[in-house]
């Protein structure tokens, strides 16, 4: 069965985006089947793959809302060795179309088990905020969450209204709702704020912070505007080292070598 | 009257409080009274001035939701020579709580037009989204939006959502919401996408870019961790001068000398 991990922090520009996209490629490179499911009606992900949000015609919208089998609207690339479950511009008024539905808040989840058999691995990325789509994505992921944290003040204070979300979340809806772990991105040496972070944040959650610490690196700025993951745009950045190494480390917790 | 203007991107991390606190305190600066107002359920805004945000009984909720003249709410801060209707942790139910009710876009406005006959400034902070507080603050905005542009690719490609969404509020709710302005921020001249975002932006909407641009600045990100402005923290630093240079730039425009 896959594991669905689910991106998530309603802080904004993190790198939950960022993180899926580059994760989903170098996890891919490792000969896992992924998909990366677009949960935010912005699309970035679905953009940063180099795909027009504006011509999308179906995706992820269409499996919340009309619960019509996701297969149909799945894209693929063999560029990429990617698999994606875009957003389209639909997928903005899907909070409000979902607060009438019955078992609204596990939609998604429902919509993706039809697709588990076929990938390893399945990213969801969240919109920064914690409504129905967010909740969604959380009840989806049945392999835990993945919490994206930029070095800086205002994201560490946010972590308090996370965690309390997750298990009020883990109480109602999801109970072996996991934390798979913390990301910490955007990481500047030269700022002494971003250790104090990382330090902060490694003691409020002993042994759940990955290991590998992205740094700020402007060539994951850049690569969106090119359509592609970082692993084409600049493999040998120290961004795309980052998630390279992230990702074995997500494997070898997994227990895939 | 007040200038009610109302920061506002549903891209994460563009600078919305940054752009919010900082400009607030330069308005200040130059004697003008000035209110902020926490719309955010994170409550950046309200911590970055100091206050501990679980502390706050109320603020910005009950004057949505309850309908209280938000005189009782209003926390001033002699020391900064602002004042602040504070988010509460109560804040993160508003969303939810608001779709029921009537004129639920508007609460927002009507609450704060008890207020603007004692300030020359109100300025609203906005979560990262396009839900009905971010709808109430625009609704809000009678002097009209303030939008910081982070100089990065993925922030341009949000525009046209935002712009898209400014046109339906003014079709339905508010016919003559204007666009104040954009403001360019963490801008980092190394960085050639950041002068090619700049350009585009400038030739999207011309006459409507802030000269002044922000620049990325490390003071900026610490200030909040003091809990006091970057015109206390760090007066003199490239992220202080500019912010004070906007505060010149709206006041000028304004036509207040
Ligand atoms: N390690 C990094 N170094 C430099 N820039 C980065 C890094 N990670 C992300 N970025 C850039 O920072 C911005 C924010 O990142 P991203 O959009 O991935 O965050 P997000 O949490 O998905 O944002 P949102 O809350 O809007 O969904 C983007 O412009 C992205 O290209
Ligand atoms: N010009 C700047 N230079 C350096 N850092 C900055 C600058 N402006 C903002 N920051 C930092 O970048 C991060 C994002 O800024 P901020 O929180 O103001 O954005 P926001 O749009 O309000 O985010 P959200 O979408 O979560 O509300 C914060 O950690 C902030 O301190
Ligand atoms: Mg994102
Ligand atoms: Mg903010």
């Amino acid at each position: 069965m896959a594991h669905v991990y689910t991106l998530v922090n309603q802080k904004g520009g993190v790198g939950k985006t960022t993180t899926a996209i580059n994760l989903a490629a170098y996890l891919a490179q490792r000969e896992q089947r992924v998909l990366l499911v677009d949960l935010d009606p912005q699309a970035n992900a679905t953009s940063s793959l180099g795909m027009d949000k504006t011509k999308v015609t179906s995706g992820v919208y269409e499996a919340l809302i009309d619960g019509a089998s996701p297969h149909a609207h799945v894209l693929h690339s063999p560029q990429l060795k990617l698999a994606l479950l875009p957003a389209s511009p639909a997928l903005a008024g899907a909070e409000v179309e979902l607060v009438g539905m019955l078992a609204r808040e596990s939609q998604l989840r429902n919509a993706l088990a039809a697709l588990e058999g076929n990938y390893d691995y399945i990213l969801i990325d969240c919109p920064p905020s914690l409504g129905l789509l967010t909740i969604n994505g959380l009840v989806a992921a049945r392999g835990g969450v993945i919490i994206p944290v930029q070095c800086e003040y205002l994201a560490l204070e946010g972590l308090g209204q996370l965690t309390h979300t997750l298990s009020r979340v883990s109480a109602a809806l999801h109970p072996d709702l996991q934390m798979r772990g913390l990301v910490m991105t955007m990481f500047d040496s030269r700022i002494s704020l971003a250790q104090q972070v990382v330090a902060e944040v490694q003691s409020h959650f002993p042994g759940k912070v990955f290991q590998t610490i992205i740094p700020r690196s402007v060539r994951l700025a850049e690569a969106p505007s090119h359509g592609v993951p970082i692993s084409l745009y600049a493999p040998n950045s120290a961004g795309a080292q980052a998630y390279q190494t992230l990702a074995e480390e997500v494997l070898q917790g997994d227990r895939v070598v």
